[in-house]
């Protein structure tokens, strides 16, 4: 049994309860400070009409920064110190799902450390997973980490308010994915202008239950 | 024998071979994106007039983008490609030097994959370390990171025209490394306008040793 394999059959367990308990997991990964929180943050507030119970696991190294955020806005939370450990694996996913109300939950975010190398070896059994990088990394990020980019098919490339600034032009970037990754969909963002939160709801198909 | 043991083995043969030819070899780490190789390229262009012997080694998962910005500077280079490794690691910087003329080589500046987390457990032999962040991966990425930044003396926060536009304060980031690191010392820098240039030179002890 390779490490891989394990990680598969945790990630298999994870992925049985959540459905068991009818609850969305969208595993969000990508760059250091790329925007993972912030866009988590916009979704669930443009979720608050809606009868939608959500939670959040969210993996940081030390510290609960971002966990405080969420609980900030209202949902569940569970904070995971990876440590020093590459990135979130499955066993902590399990250990917090374990923490949290299932059975009240629709969607639950599940957001990474900063890492756009090690994930693919460590699925957590999440139904949905997206990329989020930003225009600040510069224009050679996708091609950089062929991995990961050619295994994921959503990214958003977030911060687009910045491109003059950097000097990067996003459609390089998402020209760069369409080749990695055929069926890939890219949703550009700037998430302070609150753009690219609707296109983002849409590709992983959330909808709003109750009013608008 | 631990696994960090082995690397720091590997390590120190390498720093011997360097000390034994006169090479100063500067680890340079970092987010994704966060302007090392613009920090790099900036610096072998400031010593241009100086009568030194520059060479770098570039790492990156896949391509060779940075290799290719290393060599249009008149540097010699050799291109390591990490693949599915976390970082670069000793062996590969081992393999590296033997594929560069060391005798007519003053500096060498070894540029990491971007990767926060895991460089720390291999050590790769270089006489000086600096981690190069910028304003754009937010305010927490040092309280995040403790682990390396507790460890690495220098520390460059590039990027530093963008801080309005991410609503960032370079004096938190400064203030939670010295918390972390009371040795650590900070460059504040922005390569687009050449700031932090000189004084990085300076934190990295590297003098032309002709003109200016
Ligand atoms: N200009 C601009 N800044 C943004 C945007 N989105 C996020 N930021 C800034 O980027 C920084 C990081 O945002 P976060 O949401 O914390 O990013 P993250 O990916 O969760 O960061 P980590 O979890 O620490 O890896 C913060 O300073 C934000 O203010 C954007 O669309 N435009
Ligand atoms: N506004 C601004 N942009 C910068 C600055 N320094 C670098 N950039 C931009 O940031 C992006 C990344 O720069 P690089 O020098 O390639 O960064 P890097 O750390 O080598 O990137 P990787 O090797 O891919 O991890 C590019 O689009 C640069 O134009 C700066 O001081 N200010
Ligand atoms: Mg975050
Ligand atoms: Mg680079
Ligand atoms: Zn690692
Ligand atoms: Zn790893």
């Amino acid at each position: 049994v390779t490490s891989l394999e394990r990680e598969l059959e945790l990630a298999e367990a994870n992925y049985h309860l959540l459905k068991e308990n009818n609850v969305r997991a969208i595993s969000v990964m990508g760059a250091v400070g790329s925007g993972k929180t912030s866009l988590i943050e916009k979704m669930i507030t443009r979720l608050k009409p809606c009868a939608t119970g959500i939670g959040t696991i969210c993996a940081d190294c030390a510290g609960d920064d971002d966990h405080q955020r969420f609980l900030a806005c209202g949902v569940q939370s569970v904070s995971v110190n990876t440590e020093d450990n590459c990135c979130l694996d499955a066993l902590s996913v399990k250990h917090a799902l374990q923490s949290l109300s299932l059975e009240t939950m629709d969607l639950l975010f599940i957001e990474n450390v900063g890492n756009l190398i090690c994930p693919p070896d460590f699925p957590v059994g999440a139904e949905l997973e997206v990329i989020v990088i930003s225009v600040s990394e510069g224009e050679s990020v996708v091609r950089k980490h062929p991995k990961i980019f050619s295994q994921t098919d959503l990214v958003v490339v977030n911060k687009i308010d910045l491109a003059g600034a950097v000097n990067v032009s996003p459609q390089v970037i998402v020209g760069d994915y369409a080749q990695l990754n055929p069926h890939g969909k890219v949703v550009l963002a700037d998430v302070f202008h609150n753009r690219g939160i609707d296109a983002l709801l849409q590709a992983l198909k959330i909808e709003c239950t109750t009013g608008q």
